[in-house]
């Protein structure tokens, strides 16, 4: 049975992304199977392990639509072990088109019922989510078993933390009773800059060990890796970025085996 | 009559509220009186110019639900001659709540009628956008004249404009005619980084002179202002990032007096 991983922020630009391809790309890497669902409608995600616009005519739209099978919407990567469900360009209405939907909540998690019941091979699902409370990151939080939250060491970041964690409350008392934290990673931490120290001591004081030790510094090379249509770690392995990342996909890891 | 314009763009982090915050402060130091509506759920521009949860009891979603006049939703800031309109708590379940509501993407203009006739001091009107193509951001787009656009010089914020320029075009289309793009503005450049380069070379070879000169620049002041609920223009007058939001507001009302 895959452990499903939504990771969410509604803060913009805070490293979902980022985190969800190369935290995938590392655990893969890791020797664990892991499939990649792009749920936001810029289709960053899908971007970010180089698959082209022309290759996405099917993926999570149509498994949230019920128009085609997991089967036919999932589809190997450049990556060894690294599955993705790329977002299409119908995506960008579903917010609004799902509304009418019964059950518009969980949409995801049923078209992930084969996933779940262990019969493929997957060990972990990472939901890449677009940067709102909408329906399309709450079909994620009702699809998860945990939710993995990329915090940017930044002030607008923090104040945000506190309404994500209200929701994912929601969601727990209400549609998804199991739905855990699988933990804070704080993200593009600069040693140069004052805040990013004030912004991890804060979070480390209020959410104590569900921080990750590793953190993720920034890094251009992070940044410069999409344009090549790569995971950082396939386009510089040795930089401080894929480094991060690797030793976050450990950490996970191990935390996993310690429960 | 003001010139009432959305600050916009889908991709989440790129400058949208540093943009309206640090913009709206220059126009109204430059002697234009100013609004600012904060149309996103998180509430960061409200947070920006140093309003606090507590006094945000009135707001745009009281705007858009109707159930507030304009001159009860907009409170003066510690700004000289910038007014804002904050966002309450209950926006974050307005894009679900005004799906149901007859002329949905209209509540906002409907609601600043008063303003748009010009029976209000306002010069200039900077509306906030949340991080999506969403209800609010459409009704943002279909109060505004025009749209201001924040461009982060990274790859993933290049390749989501083509997206934002589509549905801007089906806004003009189908909501709003006469609705025009006031520009587009690079925001946190950072010169030891190629990619902000080639980011800016790509935007300027597309988009040509709709692309401002002025070019804001990646600048911690900027990002540590927030924290201390002041605009940059307030908080560091001297930084180079308060220096660039001045000149960003000299180019548009040059811009406007050329037309
Ligand atoms: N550690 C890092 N170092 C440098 N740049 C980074 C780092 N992490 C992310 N970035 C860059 O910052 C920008 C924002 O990151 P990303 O797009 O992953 O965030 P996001 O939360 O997914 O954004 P959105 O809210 O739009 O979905 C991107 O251009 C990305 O390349
Ligand atoms: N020129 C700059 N230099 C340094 N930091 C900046 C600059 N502009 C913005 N920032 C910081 O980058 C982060 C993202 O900016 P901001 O929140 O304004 O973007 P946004 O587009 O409004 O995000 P969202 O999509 O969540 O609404 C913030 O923490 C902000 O303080
Ligand atoms: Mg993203
Ligand atoms: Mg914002």
């Amino acid at each position: 049975q895959p452990r499903i991983i939504a990771v969410a922020n509604q803060k913009g630009g805070v490293g979902k992304t980022t985190t969800a391809v190369n935290l995938a790309t590392a655990l893969a890497a890791a020797g664990a199977t892991t499939l990649l669902i792009d749920l936001d409608p810029q289709g960053n995600a899908s971007t970010g392990v180089g698959l082209a616009w022309a290759a996405r005519a099917e993926g999570s739209y149509s498994l949230l639509a019920g128009s085609t099978s997991f089967d036919a919407a999932a589809q190997p990567t450049a990556v060894p072990d690294l599955w993705l469900v790329p977002a299409e360009t119908p995506l960008s209405g579903a917010e609004v088109e799902l509304v009418e939907f019964p059950r518009r909540e969980f949409l995801l998690r049923t078209s992930l019922e084969p996933v779940r019941a262990g019969l493929t091979a997957f060990s972990y699902v990472l939901i890449d989510c677009p940067p709102s409370l909408g329906l399309l990151t709450l079909n994620a939080l009702v699809a998860a078993d945990t939710v993995l939250v990329p915090l940017q060491c930044e002030f607008f970041a923090l104040e945000g933390l506190s309404q994500l964690m209200r929701t994912i409350e929601l969601v727990r008392r209400h549609l998804n009773p199991p739905l855990g934290l699988e933990g804070i990673v704080l993200t593009m931490f600069d040693r140069r800059n004052n805040l990013s120290e004030l912004v991890a001591a804060d979070a480390r004081g209020v959410f104590g060990r569900q921080v990750y030790d590793t953190v993720i510094p920034r890094n251009i090379r992070v940044s410069e890796a999409p344009s090549h249509g790569k995971p950082v770690l396939l386009y510089d392995f040795r930089s401080p970025g894929s480094q991060a990342y690797i030793r976050l996909a450990a950490e996970i890891l191990k935390r996993e085996r310690a429960h």
